[in-house]
């Protein structure tokens, strides 16, 4: 299974024991999985079970050389979709994608990286 | 010769008593002693906002757009002070090449705290400076400095 | 160039900087 990393992240970023939930108090950060690919066509998903009251998250992909002390989409190495308004970032500029996604909900992160 | 803490603690309420401001031609404000300070006597604290390093550039850009000075004191490697719209007299005091102050990281109840040291004995009325960079990089800007000190930086900022 | 930000305010102890969800954004589109 795929499941948080617990070096590869920000240090101040509480990771739960099955490793499955991440949480930050100060400011946004991010943490990686412990799974990386190198080319092809990849396909993951991922089930939102809990959103607690002004919590918010951006999933996605990210290169080994992205900041992790900001959030994922924040510079060119890592791209985001955004629980609230459902965001996409790259760069930090947000561009409209769908509407927000919140518990119960079923993300799909498809990407394909070419042999070259 | 008290402990570092509660030197600390009795700080506030010394500094409003002996630090006071004037009008200064150098950026508009700057502190004076109102009362003789031993040397390494606690002066004030340095206070503002307490950000995350990750921040200062974009708040930088932000200020320079709006061409206000940027005061910001790092306060370790994650957190950096930045007491530019919020923040304590201290970010008044300007840069000398001979200072007669100096800042240190103090510990108190977990929390850190910037703290402005007496470099030497320092006499009343005498301006309080310390020795940092101002954040201004194009000469344009800069005051020429004529203290005539070895290590004059020959400007004010 | 002012020292001098026009809304500053004194502050006696420091505060601690709550991040907004946007605060690394470019901006908020």
């Amino acid at each position: 299974n795929v499941l948080l990393s617990l070096h590869d992240r920000a240090p101040q970023l509480k990771v739960s024991d099955d490793r499955r939930s991440v949480t930050g108090e100060k400011g946004y950060s991010m943490i990686r999985a412990s799974h990386c690919v190198k080319e092809g066509g990849w396909y993951y998903e991922a089930t939102i079970t809990d959103m607690p009251e002004g919590s918010a998250t951006r999933l996605g992909w990210s290169q080994k050389l992205g900041n992790l002390q900001a959030p994922l989409g924040y510079d060119k190495f890592s791209y985001s979709w955004r629980s609230r308004k459902g965001t996409r970032f790259h760069q930090s500029k947000g561009k409209h994608y769908s509407d927000g996604y919140n518990k119960g909900d079923i993300l799909g992160f498809y990407f394909y990286l070419p042999p070259s | 010769d008290l402990p570092m803490a509660m030197r600390f603690r009795q700080l506030r309420q010394l500094t409003r008593d002996s630090v006071g401001v004037f009008r200064s031609t150098i950026h508009g404000r700057g502190l004076y002693c109102k009362r003789d300070f031993d040397g390494g006597e606690m002066i004030m604290e340095y206070t503002g906002q307490i950000i995350r390093r990750e921040l200062t550039d974009k708040r930088e850009k932000y200020y320079e757009s709006k061409s206000i000075g940027c005061y910001m004191f790092r306060m370790d490697d994650y957190f950096v002070v930045d007491a530019t719209v919020l923040g304590s007299g201290a970010r008044f005091i300007n840069h000398s090449c001979e200072p007669n102050c100096y800042s240190r990281i103090v510990q108190f109840e977990g929390k850190k705290h910037i703290v402005i040291f007496a470099l030497r004995r320092i006499l009343r009325g005498e301006e309080l400076t310390y020795d940092y960079k101002f954040p201004i990089e194009d000469d344009s800007h800069k005051i020429a400095c004529h203290c005539g000190a070895r290590l004059c930086r020959k400007f004010m900022n | 160039w002012s020292a001098f930000a026009p809304d500053f305010s004194e502050l006696d102890e420091n505060v601690e900087y709550e991040e907004k969800e946007t605060e690394f954004d470019e901006e908020d589109e």
